[in-house]
């Protein structure tokens, strides 16, 4: 939060911009169903805050550790926690010894408090991790107030019952929240929107028919195809990226080349030391620089730096290499991997450093070559703006969705990696009470915090209107006009299943012309599309609904996407838009066809005018392919000179439909 | 299968504009699968009551199965958990 804003260009400092629009967002409530908030926590300061806005109906429960009355604010308005769930569940107290939490809104985790300070935290200035990404951390809405619906607690991993997930949903659209951010996934295989056993799906359907929009991480399962969870289309879905930062630490080898790591490194220099690379004798010498299981039966690695391999991306690995390396009497560590995107410091000031597998086989050649291999090791720097550049995350959930492929998920992408937030002093990453973490719960609330300025310039638009907005204006590059990389191997050019439309660009959502509305009907009609009974669905609004006989198309779904997950020959479907801008405008359609696949749109040319606000149109797919084939990515653009409305298109040609293609 | 354990008796859209009317019909749908409003107290972990209407209760799987096939309800679903990212 220290950079995340002026990459994306609501920088504070620049007068003109979404954020002095909206007075950052003032009014606006912001609830995030996480691990509870650290109160005293100098991101929660009220300063110049007006008071709680009088529709306010939530509170601040009191707890273990936490009084309701004086630990809230007028920036912290809402904390309660929900436990009964996950007690009700494990049919046992929940030790508190074994691992630390709160029976109140407290933070343990820290997760929460990261999370809350990324949406809707006040201004710090001097905020870093050890002198690292120093800068004024903020949330994307500064002014905005934060309710902090506690419902995950501190088991491994941070387990949050579902149970406990929908009564806070329930208390929530009661309270008048106006956007929920939930950094939560489940597992894979998932369960059905209206059948789904973890209570998302259900809970956000109905704060959405409550007007409230729904954040939720596109989770941690990628870079593997139809890993991304959260995918009911009601569901704003996050992908995360790089930032325009990274931490540089110069490793000087013996013969003078210097090369560039990464690492969270503050400790001092490592100077002038012996630099080893396990290796057994016979046919397998590699296998003891495993760095997941090093083994030093025939080096010595005592005084030294250790040089070692892994084909894991996670951060496991690395824990498992310093431990064994610390244990060994080594003084650093350094990593050849390909890129996670899950940087940590590796206790008290211990350099572990990760680089990649050329730039590791080029430290290796040389401690091959050298009688008596010698690194120095300097501290970590922080590198801002080019030549570091913007990645879709190795770990980022990749769509299409598993559930309902015609719907293209992720929505969008922002900013998830490596983001300096508060946190809790139980947070062992935490120094100064801020931390560095990494995942699509950081990318989640950097949404949320940008459509609580969304939601303060445009109170009356609808969830799916703000989606549609900050989908259709998205950075297909980065805000520099760089190409964004999804990162996996190999790295190659980031398409919709990566990131949506692309990476968020806040002051364009702002204005973007046009929008693909929904509302209760749609929804019915997706459900309807996808097969449920007209007694669920009926049950699910408190409406009569009879579905069509002739059931309607999913491709018809009027999402800000076209994504055809079995095109043969050809389909048409149909999307609506409605004018957001000038009541009088003229947009004219620009067709960007994926390879092979013909894209003709009807009308197009639309005509906007005090009676015509709202207008349908086709669009006719055919391909031109003979086999089976995999995605191909085109966009459809609406302009009107001034305004781009662009929707990503992907098509994928099933000559010989529902057939698992591993000839 | 006599295991008890945390089901989501999900009814969709609020019947009632009060929650506390709303909480009584869970309460008195509830007794009418464990046999008493006493016990329908006991087992309910929450009644889900604002935004939308269902509730979560400790069922075992049959009486799970007999209270989703009431004409109100719309799916009963086991609990689940939930990770953080």
């Amino acid at each position: 939060t220290t950079r995340t804003w002026d990459y994306l260009d609501i920088s504070s400092y620049s007068p003109l911009n979404l954020l002095h629009d909206t007075h950052m967002g003032d009014g606006i409530i912001i609830g995030l169903l996480d691990t509870g908030v650290w109160p005293e926590s100098v991101v929660f300061n009220d300063d110049g805050l007006e008071p709680i806005p009088a529709r306010w109906k939530g509170h601040c429960e009191s707890g273990q550790l936490f009084n309701g009355t004086t630990d809230c604010n007028r920036k912290l308005i809402g904390a309660k926690y929900f436990i009964d769930g996950f007690l009700a569940e494990n049919n046992q107290p929940f030790n508190t010894t074994d691992n630390p939490d709160y029976m109140s809104p407290r933070d343990s985790f820290g997760h929460g408090t990261h999370t809350s300070t990324i949406a809707g935290g006040s201004f710090v200035a001097n905020a870093s991790y050890k002198g690292l990404a120093l800068g004024t951390s903020r949330g994307g809405a500064p002014r905005a107030r934060i309710a902090m619906y506690k419902v995950c607690w501190n088991v491994p991993q941070g387990q949050c019952s579902s149970a406990d997930i929908l009564k806070a949903f329930d208390e929530a659209i009661h309270d008048g929240v106006d956007v929920l951010s939930l950094s939560l996934g489940t597992q894979i295989p998932l369960f059905a929107e209206v059948d789904e056993r973890d209570g998302i799906a259900i809970g956000s359907f109905h704060a959405v028919a409550n007007g409230i929009p729904v954040v939720c991480a596109a989770a941690n399962d990628g870079p593997a195809a139809q890993t991304v969870h959260n995918t009911a289309p009601w569901i704003i879905t996050v992908a995360a990226t790089t930032l325009d930062r990274s931490f540089p630490t110069p490793i000087m080898l013996g013969n003078n080349v210097t090369i560039l790591g990464q690492a969270w490194y503050a400790g001092k220099e490592i100077g002038l030391t012996g630099l080893v690379y396990p290796e057994n004798p016979g046919l397998r010498p590699a296998l003891a620089g495993v760095c997941e299981s090093l083994s030093f039966n025939h080096t010595s690695v005592d005084g030294k730096v250790v040089l070692c391999f892994t084909t894991v991306t996670r951060r496991s690995a690395v824990s498992s290499a310093v431990s064994a390396v610390r244990a060994a009497g080594g003084v650093g560590l350094i990593v050849a991997k390909n890129p996670g995107h899950v940087m940590g410091p590796c206790g008290d000031d211990f350099p572990c450093v990760v680089v990649d597998y050329e730039l590791g086989t080029q430290i290796l050649f040389y401690i091959r070559s050298a009688r008596s291999p010698t690194v120095t090791i300097s501290p970590s720097k922080t590198l801002v703006g080019k030549p570091a550049s913007t990645k879709v995350a190795t770990f980022s959930s990749r769509g299409p969705s598993s559930i309902t492929p015609a719907i293209l998920k992720p929505d969008i992408a922002a900013p998830g990696v490596s983001l300096l937030a508060a946190s809790s002093p139980l947070d062992t990453f935490m120094n100064g009470g801020f931390a560095l973490h990494s995942g699509t719960s950081m990318a989640a609330p950097v949404i949320s915090g940008i459509i609580a300025l969304l939601k303060a310039k445009h109170p009356n638009w609808s969830p799916a209107a703000i989606r549609s907005a900050i989908v259709t204006t998205a950075w297909k590059t980065d805000p520099f006009g760089e190409p964004i990389f999804a990162e996996g191997s190999p790295r190659k050019l980031a398409d919709p299943f990566d990131f949506g439309g692309g990476l968020v660009n806040p002051n364009r959502a702002s204005k973007p012309g046009l929008v693909y509305d929904m509302d209760t009907d749609d929804y019915v009609h997706y459900l309807c599309a996808v097969g449920y009974n007209d007694s669920a669905i009926s049950k699910l609004v408190r409406q009569g609904i009879a579905c069509p006989s002739a059931k309607p198309s999913v491709l018809d779904v009027n999402v800000p996407s076209i994504t055809i997950p079995n095109l043969r020959n050809s389909a048409t479907l149909t999307r609506r838009v409605t004018n957001v801008g000038p009541p009088n405008s003229t947009y004219k359609a620009l067709v960007e066809s994926p390879f092979g696949i013909t894209i003709t749109v009807t009308p197009n040319i639309l005509v906007f005018h005090s009676t015509a606000q709202e207008i349908s149109y086709q669009v006719r797919v055919s391909t031109s392919h003979q086999v089976n084939t995999g995605y191909y990515f085109g966009s459809l653009t609406w302009t009107d000179g001034v305004h781009n409305v662009t929707i990503p298109i992907s098509a994928r040609t099933q000559i010989l439909q529902n057939y698992a293609d591993e000839n | 299968s006599a295991e008890s354990r945390v089901h989501i008796v999900y009814m969709g859209e609020r019947q009632h504009n009060d929650p506390k009317l709303i909480t009584k019909f869970h309460h008195d749908l509830l007794a009418t699968i464990v046999g008493s409003k006493e016990a329908a107290v006991d087992s309910m972990v929450y009644s889900y009551r604002h935004g939308f209407s269902g509730f979560a209760a400790k069922l075992t799987q049959s009486q799970a199965q007999q209270i989703s096939e009431l004409p109100e309800v719309v799916h009963v679903i086991p609990n689940r958990f939930h990770s953080l990212q």
